[in-house]
C-alpha cells in the first residue's frame, strides 16, 4: 500500500478515539 | 449467517402485513431483500375467501427514501380459495418523497377484484445500502473530522463472538464496507461506510475488544445514521 500519510491518520484517528 | 464466503445479506421472515379478517379474506405477508443491487418486496398472497381472486394492483404512498414499485404487481393467474403465491417485487428509490414517521415507514394500497386494502408496514434500512458504498480513505478522514459531536450516536451489541475479520467480512456482505482498522490498547477499531440509495453516507466506528462479546458501535452523520447502525446487530447476527 502507498504510504499516502493515511495510514498515519488512521492510527492518530483511533489513538484518540480510544484516548480522548 | 452462511459457510465460508457464501454470506449473504440478511433477510428478515416474512411477517404477516395484512390480515385476511380486515381485507375480505386477502392475506398478504411479505418482508424485504436486496439481490443483485435491486431492491425486492417480496410476498405472499394468500385467498381466505370463497371465492376466486383476480386483478391485483400495488400502490404506495409517499415515502422517506422515494421506494416505489418498478413494475405492477405480476399475479398472473387468478387466485383460487385457500391457494398461495409468492410475488417478488423489483423496487425503485425514484418515486415521491415525504419523510415518514417512523422514516422507514411504508404505506401499501393493495387492491384486488374484491376492492382495495391499506397496510403500513417497516422495511429494514439495509435494502438501501448500495453496494459502492464504499468511501475514499481521505474523504472519510475529513469527513470524520468535520462532523460535530453531537451528531455521534452510540449503541452496544452484547453476545457477538466474532472476530473483527469475520465482523468485517459479514458486514460487507449487507454492503457496509471497512475502510481501514487499527489495534489499541487490545481494542479492535473498525472504520466503516455506508451510502444510502439517496446518497446520504453513515460513518462508522465498530470497536470490539478480544476476550470481549461486547461492541461498541459509533456512528456520525444525519438521523438516518442511528437506523442504519442498528441494523449492524442484524448483520452480524
Amino acid at each position: 500500500e502507498l504510504d499516502d500519510g493515511l495510514d498515519e491518520a488512521f492510527s492518530r484517528l483511533a489513538e484518540s478515539r480510544t484516548n480522548p | 449467517g452462511g459457510v465460508g464466503t457464501t454470506t449473504s445479506a440478511y433477510v428478515a421472515p416474512k411477517t404477516v402485513w395484512l390480515l385476511a379478517m380486515k381485507a375480505k379474506g386477502l392475506e398478504i405477508a411479505g418482508t424485504f431483500s436486496r439481490r443483485g443491487g435491486v431492491i425486492h418486496m417480496e410476498l405472499s398472497l394468500t385467498n381466505k375467501a370463497m371465492s376466486v381472486m383476480t386483478d391485483f394492483a400495488i400502490q404506495f404512498n409517499r415515502n422517506s427514501f422515494g421506494l416505489a414499485p418498478a413494475g405492477p404487481l405480476q399475479v398472473l393467474t387468478p387466485l383460487s380459495p385457500n391457494q398461495t403465491t409468492e410475488v417478488s417485487l423489483p423496487l425503485s428509490t425514484v418515486g415521491p418523497v415525504m419523510k415518514m414517521e417512523p422514516l422507514n415507514n411504508l404505506q401499501v394500497a393493495v387492491k384486488n377484484n374484491i376492492d382495495v386494502f391499506y397496510f403500513s408496514c417497516l422495511y429494514p434500512i439495509s435494502i438501501l445500502f448500495v453496494e459502492d458504498g464504499k468511501m475514499e480513505r481521505q474523504v472519510f478522514l475529513a469527513t470524520w473530522k468535520d462532523i460535530p459531536n453531537e451528531n455521534e450516536a452510540q449503541f452496544h451489541i452484547k453476545d457477538c463472538h466474532l472476530n473483527s475479520d469475520a465482523a468485517s467480512s459479514k458486514l460487507q456482505s449487507s454492503n457496509i464496507f471497512t475502510i481501514a482498522k487499527r489495534t489499541v490498547d487490545n481494542q479492535d477499531m473498525l472504520y466503516q461506510s455506508i451510502k444510502l440509495t439517496n446518497g446520504i453516507w453513515v460513518l462508522a466506528e465498530l470497536r470490539l475488544q478480544a476476550g470481549n462479546s461486547n461492541y461498541t458501535v459509533s456512528g456520525v452523520l444525519e438521523r438516518e445514521s442511528y437506523i442504519a447502525l442498528s441494523y449492524m446487530e442484524l448483520a452480524l447476527r
